[in-house]
């Protein structure tokens, strides 16, 4: 899977995910990546997320949707926010990580996989990348 | 700091042991080159979405990544691409699933936003509407990669092993399966 959060120069957040799915997948299986609120959702009021990981545990937690949700309803910034949405796969037995960016340009890009390709650029264009934690 | 784009190319089990120093490289290379793509479109007052689209054609193109070219393979050794955008400001959103003829899964899910009613659009009709709002088609095989299709394999020997081991859970058509690749 693929993503990407952007905050223009007019304020806009926008977010995108792609991906091929899981390996030897049946039956039509669709994970959480075209799953609006699961794992893509993006809110000018608050934030855009990109999730990557095991699906079926973004969709039944609603986890794109959950970071927009806490900063919204419980004030949390977009780290406490990720890390508390990412926080319930793990503890229901999934994994994976994601991307978030919000209104002011704070990230965060928590993931509990052994690895999780990753970059991002500031308004100056000073650019990083890591793929290890 | 203020960041304008962040991306992410997937969290899995990146074996340390398996990533040498040259396929680092390539991924690290890969990453700074598809953000800088959407760098410039903000840069110079484009949209978020734009900027969106565009970097993800980028990791779409590449056969580093699980999405577009290298993407991973189904049980059947078919490739089916899902893709999603959401605008922010508006809060539209597009998505598009199980396509396996379109290059750039992330443009069919704009265009779904942009140039329909809907918001999920599944399959052949998925594909019929990326051919009809001009999109690029592809065959099926531009997909295609070695590792992908051997990573394929491995799941399906894998799948035998545990398939002895529960025949009856399988018979239960479809059975309960712990491994979470099939």
């Amino acid at each position: 899977t693929v993503g990407c959060v952007a905050l223009d120069n007019q304020g806009n957040l926008a977010a995108g995910t792609s991906t091929g799915g899981m390996t030897n997948k049946k039956f039509g299986r669709i994970g959480d990546s075209p799953i609006i609120g699961a794992g893509t959702y993006a809110n000018n009021a608050s934030v855009a997320v990109s999730c990557t990981g095991w699906g079926e545990f973004y969709i039944r937690n609603v986890v794109a949707y959950d970071v927009a949700a806490l900063m919204d309803y419980r004030g949390l910034t977009v780290e406490e926010a990720a890390e508390t949405a990412l926080a319930k796969v793990a503890k229901s037995g999934g994994n994976g990580g994601l991307i978030a960016l919000d209104k002011e340009g704070n990230l965060a890009m928590p993931f509990n996989t052994s690895g999780m390709y990753r970059g991002a650029i500031s308004a100056e264009g000073e650019l990083e990348v890591a793929i290890f934690k | 700091k203020k960041y304008v784009l962040v991306i992410h190319g997937g969290a899995g089990t990146i074996e340390p042991s398996r990533m040498t120093p040259e396929l680092e490289q390539a991924y690290k290379a890969k990453l700074k080159e598809a953000l800088t793509v959407g760098y410039e479109i903000i840069q110079k007052d484009g949209s978020a979405l734009d900027a969106v689209e565009k970097t993800i054609q980028v990791l779409e193109d590449s056969p580093l990544f699980n999405a577009g070219k290298g993407a991973v393979f189904t049980h059947e050794g078919k490739n089916e691409l899902d893709a999603a955008i959401m605008d922010g400001e508006s809060l539209r959103a597009g998505a598009v699933a199980g396509v396996k003829i379109v290059r750039n899964p992330i443009s069919a899910a704009r265009a779904v936003m942009e140039k329909s009613e809907h918001v999920l659009l599944a399959r052949d009709g998925a594909e019929d509407f990326a051919r009809q709002v001009g999109l690029t088609m592809v065959d099926p095989s531009y997909f295609y990669t070695k590792e992908r299709w051997d990573g394929l394999q491995k799941a399906l020997q894998q799948e035998a092993v545990q398939k002895k081991a529960n025949e009856t859970a399988v018979k239960l058509g479809g059975g309960h399966h712990d491994d979470k690749f099939g």
